[in-house]
């Protein structure tokens, strides 16, 4: 029940021992600290009424949650989580429901951390869509800042509850506030930034000081009357619903080194090798 | 004209629908087996460019294999060979070093660099979770082979991946469970 912690040369990730969760990171060459929750919710999609847009449902083009909170994973269903000891990479597999559950990497020398997720075929059987997110709570006094680069080109500031050049009044927070990220989000303080980057274009917000929430995966039941004229309810190759799987790389650092850092991550992650096998037998000696 | 089909299906792929995701589901499915067959081309491009750069050798040089499903741990070239060659292209101008992630069958392997040094590894189960998607059906990798390897900028590196009867303790990985 002791708390576990997982740490190569540059970083340091605790989990409770007691529910498997992310409690901390630390970043072991500049001391960079934060408190870190992760959580997986899901939003029931707004089911709408497709003649009137004023009550639109949430779909392909539109992300209209029902309700302003994110719902959890049943509580009474048991966290399960095993970690994975070795030489070169550590894990921590962690399952919050049958259709939800993350990997958590720390691989030797790496300055990141990866986790990577696997969310459905999210079940429809009640008759809701669902619309799951994964959420960070770090504690970073954030004032509503947060920063995407949802334009693919620069990293832009982005305000809660506000646009820059007009007088916003909103009465659905959610949806008002999540911007496209198309590689990276993050939040800062005065000293410490953290940076979540994504292996896909994804949505996401800062719904509350300190946090950051992405959007992973979705599967809606209604049409939301702007063009497309079907649900956003793709099955996979059993007729379920689609398994989707991806990766989040964690960075923290102090906000002065943290520019660099997820730059020169961009480049490894979106330029990254590729590989090619032969059946061939032969040995090195000969081939070289 | 291989990569042709590629720039092609690019092309219909800058439409708003297909750079949004709001295309009906037909029309998503159209798109996927269009970036799948240019892929497949390029695919082609590449070998016969490898089969240009690799050293000179006696016979005519294997084909290369290219793995798009090591997202979910399914890779034909690595889980159907007890020893194979892995070649990692960096098209970075610097060097880097890099993760590789491989669905194996075996429990203990030895990897060679393109100079003739062994390669860490370390060998970890592949989870029930991954096991259980369905589009990996027929996979018979029951592990996934890890190490790290250095690639010189704008070049490649061949790697020499064997299966060993050996029991390598460094290799194995100890799980452990929570709660």
């Amino acid at each position: 029940k002791a708390d576990i912690s997982i740490k190569n040369q540059h970083l340091s990730l605790m989990f409770d021992g007691n529910t498997g969760m992310l409690k901390s990171m630390k970043n072991l060459n500049s001391g960079a600290s934060i408190p870190l929750q992760q959580t997986f919710q899901y939003y029931i999609g707004h089911p709408g009424n497709s003649s009137v847009k004023r009550f639109q449902a949430s779909g392909a083009y539109v992300f209209r949650p029902l309700t302003s909170a994110s719902l959890d994973f049943q509580p009474t269903l048991k966290k399960k989580t095993l970690y994975v000891q070795g030489q070169l990479v550590q894990e921590i597999w962690q399952q919050f429901s049958p259709w939800v559950s993350q990997v958590v990497r720390l691989y030797d020398q790496a300055k990141y951390a990866e986790l990577e997720w696997t969310v459905g075929p999210i079940p429809v059987s009640d008759g809701k869509g669902k619309e799951v997110i994964t959420k960070y709570s770090t504690g970073l006094q954030t004032n509503g800042v947060f920063y995407t680069d949802a334009n693919g080109r620069e990293i832009l500031k982005r305000v809660r509850n506000h646009r820059a050049t007009w007088e916003l009044k909103t009465s659905e927070p959610v949806a008002a506030n999540y911007y496209p990220i198309n590689s990276r989000v993050y939040i800062n303080d005065n000293k410490t930034q953290f940076t979540v980057m994504t292996d896909r274009s994804q949505g996401g917000s800062s719904l509350q000081d300190g946090n950051i929430e992405v959007m992973l995966h979705r599967r809606l039941l209604y049409d939301d009357n702007l063009g497309v004229g079907e649900a956003l309810n793709e099955t996979g190759a059993d007729g379920k619903g689609l398994i989707a799987r991806g990766k989040h790389y964690l960075l923290l650092d102090t906000v002065q080194n943290s520019g660099a850092l997820h730059r020169e991550m961009g480049l490894r992650l979106y330029m990254a090798p590729s590989l090619s096998f032969t059946n061939s037998q032969m040995k090195q000696q000969e081939w070289s | 004209l291989n990569i042709q089909v590629l720039k092609e299906a690019m092309g219909v792929a800058q439409h708003h629908d297909a750079v949004s995701g709001t295309e009906k589901q037909a029309v998503a499915y159209d798109y996927a087996m269009r970036l799948s067959r240019g892929n497949y081309e390029c695919q082609k491009v590449v070998n016969d460019a490898y089969k240009k750069l690799f050293p000179k050798q006696k016979e005519v040089p294997p084909n290369q294999m290219f793995c798009n499903l090591l997202n979910i741990s399914m890779c034909q070239a690595t889980e159907n060979n007890k020893q194979f060659t892995m070649t990692v292209y960096n098209p970075l101008g610097r060097a880097v070093s890099h993760w590789v992630r491989l669905p194996v069958i075996g429990k203990s392997y030895v990897i060679t660099d393109p100079n003739g040094k062994s390669v860490p590894s370390q060998v970890l189960p592949i989870s029930n979770v991954t096991k259980n998607i369905p589009e990996r059906k027929g996979s018979l990798a029951e592990n996934e082979l890890v190490f790290q390897v250095a690639l010189p900028p704008l070049g490649f590196s061949t790697f020499f991946i064997k299966m060993s009867q050996q029991s390598i303790k460094k290799q194995r990985s100890v799980v452990g469970q929570i709660d």
